[in-house]
């Protein structure tokens, strides 16, 4: 793209880093604030080292969580890398998306949702429309859109980004079962239980082959048991084996571990509505014990 | 509202321009 840090300011950053990190913010602010003023001084403002000097410092308010003061310093940065870089820099898609992140933080989605849009844009020219930066783009567009109750859309960039995740990094790739859990979220907002139902049992197969190799009537994933539990549960043929058998199902399953138990608990939750007690309870426990 | 929390928490910030 045209730009490389400087040393002198990769050295400034990792002298920042290791303040910041020890909560020494009352050093790394004026430290920042001084290379700032200095560097204004001779290249002018409208030079890519001042942009980075105060993403630099905007990380330090960052992570003193003062995102307001972080999003006035990206907002400059955003800018000067417009002015100096190009409008369709990836460096201006990376401002745009933490600018809005840093909106979304502050529960200001409506204002966070066209910056994200616009890094989008940038992106999918830039990368082509089937990257998988171009889905980390769908997906955070996905979130401030569903925390604005706008399902449709939020539906759309999820299964966007689903379809490009399955596809450049494989079904295994963490982020396709938490993509399939944000979308069914979305779709139990939109009533589609179904659907949701679906996607969690995806989600929980996946797991099931990566660690067990297959589906068959001895290797059979949770919620089947859970469901075959349910259906003896009303026939009265009580299934013997514990529920601490599937803890070890759950603990042999070690991909995607916190996303696995999300998706249990979700699942157990979806069964308790429908009145699907002892599959729901099946599921719970796995979850519990699986923390 | 814990529902939104969490999507926020979720958001992805992009390190692209401090990389090197």
């Amino acid at each position: 793209g045209g730009y490389e840090i400087p040393a002198r300011l990769r050295t400034l950053h990792n002298l920042v880093i290791q303040y910041a990190s020890q909560g020494r913010y009352e050093v790394a602010v004026p430290l920042c604030k001084q290379a700032l003023e200095d560097l204004e001084k001779t290249s002018g403002h409208d030079h890519p080292d001042v942009a980075t000097m105060l993403n630099i410092l905007a990380l330090v308010y960052r992570d003193q969580n003062k995102y307001k003061e972080a999003a006035h310093l990206l907002n400059d940065a955003l800018s000067i890398r417009e002015k100096t870089l190009g409008k369709d820099h990836p460096a201006v898609a990376a401002t745009l998306n933490n600018l809005a992140v840093l909106y979304g933080k502050r529960g200001k989605y409506r204002e966070a949702e066209p910056l994200c849009k616009r890094a989008l844009e940038i992106r999918e020219k830039v990368l082509g429309k089937d990257h998988p930066d171009v889905a980390k783009q769908l997906n955070n567009l996905a979130l401030l859109c569903q925390n604005q109750g706008k399902y449709d859309e939020v539906e759309y960039y999820y299964c966007r980004a689903l379809e490009i995740y399955q596809a450049r990094l494989g079904p295994d790739d963490p982020n396709v079962a938490k993509t399939k859990n944000n979308l069914a979220s979305c779709y139990l907002k939109q009533g589609k239980f179904k659907a949701a139902e679906q996607l969690y049992k995806d989600i929980l197969t996946q797991a099931h082959v990566k660690e067990f190799g297959s589906v068959d009537d001895d290797h059979k994933p949770i919620w089947m048991h859970a469901e075959e539990r349910e259906e003896m549960s009303k026939t009265s043929h009580n299934d013997s084996t514990p529920y601490s058998e599937y803890g070890g199902w759950y603990k042999a399953c070690r991909v995607n571990s916190p996303t696995v138990n999300t998706t249990l608990r979700n699942l157990g939750a979806l069964y308790r509505r429908q009145g699907k007690l002892e599959a729901a309870e099946t599921l719970e426990e796995c979850a519990m014990r699986s923390r | 509202d814990q529902q939104n929390v969490n999507r926020q928490q979720q958001l992805e910030w992009d390190d692209s321009t401090l990389t090197y």
